[in-house]
């Protein structure tokens, strides 16, 4: 992976998915294109959208894709 | 744990244990740093299998055996990731806690019935979890540290698998809501009616500092129990200071140390050096934890004394696992410390190690130091945290992967640990809260927590207030006001029968957000089927139907009026009347001052009209002061804390 990467989590409105996708892990798959093999997680209950390694371009181009919500970077939370 | 259940007011006989049945199949999952399965605590002796419609499973990965799950352990799963050294990641596969902090927790809340735990023979007896009988779910996210995007997928994980509660002992400095992943997963868990309870972080005692702050978590500051380690130390001129440690050593030994040269270091790595410190007593100032105790001993000092010489502590403090001779002061008793080493030119003192566990005669419960205060920094209007535990010196299970002070250096494997946080407190309340899932099976986590909050202690076990122990520095104490205690400590035999609820739901929590003018893009992180905010809350944020409330008056209104809905959970009738407790210069008015409830999960709405009167102006601004809104009878007290701010 590219040594700039970092984990991102992409929330995606599910409700916006193109019928052209027959499942959201499909429809995810296509946001992040050739990088498809980084997602690392879907999340599919608490919440909808993926986890995966993009450069921080990546990432600045994924929240402006259609259905996107939101794009966080990874952070660190800690045991108290 | 030994101890805290049976502070809290649990009895093995009578009360909230056997009428929850010690919380018999509600499951509890924990985001954490993973699970020993091997220890007593986690035996299922006694348990049935778990039911039917769980979907957890344990893996069956190198290093956990899925057949080490059992009818108390129904779930372990990993999603711990590794950053590689040649570059990538990997998720770690094994639920296994090498870090000891998820056994830690996990026992605490729900382990089973041991005879007996101790750790160096400290804090020894009969060990059980809050909810002995509750079921544990594991979902490892966490190893140094806790990536969002490991615990977002714990956290989904959990929720689909299929937990009643989750607890999370997990911190990060508060963000808003849609900038905050934990509070959009946790917002989808309450959704699908899992209850969740978070940590309210170990910033303290400055404010604002409590993390974890949305309206539909519940969040838990720290707090002592009447039990200390006691250890003493005679300086030279006779004067004789008493600490805690958890050095043991026999009773022989102790005696004949004699005077030992002391000597004041940083602790840092380069200053533990033979040259300044073989032989003698180091005085560390600032806690410098276990660890240091093994700095120190392989420079060849004889001993090491922590003193916290911050406001963080009054004179409670956090007993350590010292490998040499070594106590923890207070900052009152470490400036004594420091008083008599500079006056004399060559300081000596001894110590006295009777390794007692002294139960039952210091002030308990005290809002530890650490414990992060309120007001929320988020919404000042939703006050957190929302209650108190126990969260100090907690003996629990361990990791056979760690040491007890967390140093590499300690050779030393345990089966029990002694530790001290919000991490602690937080696990505490969730027992509880499975005993309540347990007898009220179909309450709301908000209901839950009403339960929790509106019956929750301020008084300490003698009938005095809480006090914070961060309030003073010597005999002086002042009570713990809610911006760090919130509603006071939880007492389970009544959390269990509230006799009245301050309900909420989804659509509550959608009004608040659309009350704080959230946009619809940010709305849709947490309801994505939402085209537009259709109401707001009439009066604004400190209208969410909440156990408790805030109230500001900013300079230009001397008049807040608040409401609130009650719904009855008694079985029976029930007429209550209000009692009020305000500050001067403030008239409070509830109307109706008389609630009636005539049949169960009945409403019944009341209105709190707050006066500041004309002296009350003299108040500087920010200025926080506190009173409480108690709706009673014969045989229930529904109180709620109210805090104002001028």
């Amino acid at each position: 992976h590219p040594s700039t990467s970092h984990t991102y989590i992409v929330l995606a409105n599910h409700l916006a998915k193109p019928s052209k996708f027959d499942t959201l892990e499909r429809w995810y798959a296509s946001m992040a294109g050739k990088n498809s093999n980084r997602i690392r997680y879907t999340y599919g209950t608490v919440m909808h959208g993926f986890a995966a390694r993009l450069t921080d371009g990546e990432a600045q181009r994924m929240a402006t894709v259609p259905g996107v919500s939101s794009v966080y970077k990874d952070r660190v939370y800690h045991t108290q | 744990t030994t101890r805290s259940p049976w502070f809290m007011g649990l009895h093995d006989d009578f009360g909230a244990w056997p009428d929850a049945e010690f919380g018999d199949g509600v499951i509890i999952g924990f985001v954490d740093t993973g699970i020993w399965p091997e220890r007593a605590s986690f035996n299922d002796a006694g348990l049935s299998p778990v039911r039917s419609t769980w979907r957890g499973k344990c893996v069956d990965v190198p290093g956990f055996n899925a057949s080490l799950c059992n009818n108390k352990l129904v779930g372990a799963k990993s999603f711990v990731t590794v950053e590689l050294e040649a570059g990538g990641l990997l998720t770690d596969p094994s639920p296994r806690d090498i870090a000891g902090h998820g056994t830690h927790v996990a026992s605490t809340a729900a382990g089973s019935e041991v005879p007996s735990a101790d750790l160096f023979q400290f804090a020894g007896g009969r060990a059980s979890g809050v909810a002995r009988m509750a079921r544990i779910a594991m979902y490892r996210a966490c190893n140094r540290g806790c990536f969002t995007s490991d615990v977002v997928a714990a956290i989904d994980a959990a929720v689909t698998d299929g937990v009643d509660l989750l607890s999370m002992s997990i911190a990060y400095p508060v963000e808003p809501f849609y900038n905050d992943l934990l509070s959009v997963a946790t917002f989808g868990a309450e959704r699908r009616g899992v209850f969740v309870v978070l940590a309210g972080g170990n910033k303290g005692p400055t404010a604002p500092t409590v993390s974890n702050v949305a309206p539909w978590v519940t969040t838990v500051g720290a707090a002592t129990t009447d039990r200390v380690f006691p250890a003493t130390l005679t300086l030279g001129n006779g004067v004789v200071l008493t600490g805690q440690s958890l050095y043991n050593i026999p009773f022989s030994q102790s005696q004949g140390a004699g005077m030992i040269p002391l000597v004041r270091t940083s602790c840092g790595e380069y200053d533990l050096t033979p040259d300044k410190v073989m032989g003698k007593v180091v005085v560390c100032s600032q806690d410098a934890g276990a660890s240091a105790g093994f700095d120190v001993e392989r420079a060849g000092g004889a001993g090491i004394i922590s003193v916290d010489n911050t406001e963080r502590f009054w004179d409670t403090v956090m007993a350590q696992p010292f490998p040499l001779p070594g106590l923890l002061l207070s900052s009152a008793g470490g400036k004594k410390l420091a008083d008599y080493m500079s006056s004399v030119a060559y300081p000596v003192a001894s110590f006295n190690f009777t390794c007692d566990t002294v139960t039952g005669e210091n002030r308990a419960p005290m809002v530890a130091g650490f414990s992060s205060r309120g007001p929320n920094p988020i919404v000042p209007e939703i006050l957190k945290p929302d209650v108190i535990a126990p969260g100090v010196n907690i003996l629990a299970a361990w990791s056979g992967a760690a040491s007890p002070s967390h140093s590499e250096m300690d050779p030393r494997r345990v089966e029990y640990n002694i530790l001290s946080g919000t991490s602690m407190a937080c696990p505490h309340v969730a027992g509880v809260a499975a005993l309540i899932k347990k007898r009220h099976g179909d309450w709301t986590p908000a209901m839950i927590r009403s339960a929790l909050m509106t019956t929750a202690g301020p008084l300490d076990k003698d009938g005095r207030d809480i006090v914070d122990s961060s309030s003073a520095i010597g005999a002086v104490v002042m009570g713990a006001t809610p911006l760090a205690a919130g509603a006071g400590l939880v007492l389970p035999r009544l959390a269990m029968d509230p006799g009245l609820v301050y309900d909420a739901g989804t659509q509550d929590y959608v009004d608040f957000l659309c009350t704080l003018n959230y946009t619809v893009e940010q709305m849709r992180m947490f309801v994505p089927e939402l085209s537009k905010c259709a109401r707001t809350i009439p009066g604004g944020v400190a209208n969410l139907n909440y156990p408790s409330f805030v109230v500001v008056f900013d300079g230009r209104t001397r008049v807040r009026t608040l409401t609130r809905t009650l719904t009855l959970v008694s079985a029976r009738p029930e007429s209550y009347n209000v009692t009020v407790a305000a500050p001067d210069g403030v008239k409070v008015t509830v109307t109706p001052a008389t609630l009636e409830f005539r049949w169960p999960k009945e409403k019944r709405s009341y209105s709190v009209q707050f006066s500041s009167e004309a002296e009350a102006k003299a108040r500087p601004a920010g200025t926080w002061e506190f009173g409480h809104i108690a709706w009673e009878n014969r045989k229930h007290r529904v109180r709620s804390p109210v805090a104002f701010k001028w």
